[in-house]
């Protein structure tokens, strides 16, 4: 019975993920190898397509041409900087973010028993695991090469994104070094599901004010995730401590994000941060 | 805590359409 319960939990986290996050895994994988009978994703590998792929982005959204000079997305480059273009790249990046946290935020309340806890910790959780989990969620669309954005339409060359000027060239080398490993452990969305929500319900957290319950919490999706895995992945040796190892690597990788943007921040006049995400940001590490 | 994370609060709270985001 205890395990039915368990496997009961698993498929409900599964269930609010493909609710709640809009390409999974699957999807990724189907996009990154040809295999969805779509076209194939836009890709973006120099200034030039970065700004063709804005231009491909906007036509889509907001297809009647005589908006489009108002819109100030992209037309007319001749006379626009690198610097303004990266920079208007970043700032997208942070609306797709703010967009992840809310998406994160829905999938934690859906964990049975979180919206229970204490108000403040239920915000300290999230504070300090939502860039955790946004990192994770990025594996599944990256490779080797590059990464999928915009909701896969768009592949982003890994080399374009080191050739950026300073720092933002170094914001997601490591992603990519972090994420090529974590793929090779092969967890598939309900593997991920399980994952993300031990991920949110971690009981160390700087100011959390009752430890106890979050720490219940935990134990129960932990063992709902270490029996999937034994299910999911029969041949894989010590899956499940592999995966649980990955969350101190997450620790160290958040902390060297927000380091770059607080440099980022000193050195980008023109750089305004997304309400939400200072929020976040704000005495974090 | 809430009082510094009123977006969070919010999102807490109600879900909101990426559009107030």
């Amino acid at each position: 019975p205890e395990s039915a319960d368990l496997r009961t939990l698993a498929k409900h986290l599964y269930e609010s993920y493909v609710k709640y996050f809009p390409l999974t895994k699957a999807k990724a994988r189907a996009i990154l190898s040809g295999k969805t009978g779509d076209s194939a994703p836009f890709v973006i590998h120099d200034m030039k397509s970065l700004t063709e792929g804005e231009q491909f982005i906007n036509c889509k959204q907001m297809p009647l041409p005589d908006q489009r000079p108002e819109m100030g997305l992209g037309f007319g480059m001749g006379q626009e900087s690198a610097d303004e273009v990266e920079l208007r790249f970043f700032h997208r990046c942070q609306f797709r973010s703010a967009e992840g946290v809310r998406e994160v935020t829905e999938f934690a309340k859906s964990i049975p028993g979180f919206v229970g806890l204490d108000l403040n910790d239920q915000v300290t959780l999230l504070k300090y695991g939502v860039i955790e989990v946004l990192i994770i969620m990025m594996a599944p669309l990256m490779n080797k090469d590059g990464t999928l954005i915009s909701y896969g339409q768009i592949f982003m060359t890994r080399e374009f994104l080191k050739s950026l000027r300073k720092p933002f060239c170094e914001m997601m080398e490591p992603k990519f070094e972090f994420s090529v490993k974590f793929n090779m452990l092969e967890l598939d969305d309900c593997d991920m599901a399980l994952f993300l929500a031990v991920i949110i319900l971690s009981g160390d957290r700087p100011g959390l004010l009752n430890v106890k319950p979050i720490e219940d919490l935990q134990e129960t999706v932990l063992h709902a995730l270490e029996l999937q895995l034994k299910m999911n992945h029969p041949d894989s040796l010590q899956l499940f401590a592999k995966v649980l190892q990955k969350m101190t690597d997450l620790r160290q990788l958040v902390t060297d994000h927000v380091h770059l943007i607080q440099l980022l921040k000193k050195t980008e006049i023109d750089l305004c941060l997304h309400p939400l995400l200072q929020e976040i940001m704000k005495d974090l590490y | 805590l809430k009082e510094k994370h009123k977006i969070l609060h919010r999102l807490l709270q109600n879900s909101t359409s990426p559009v107030d985001l």
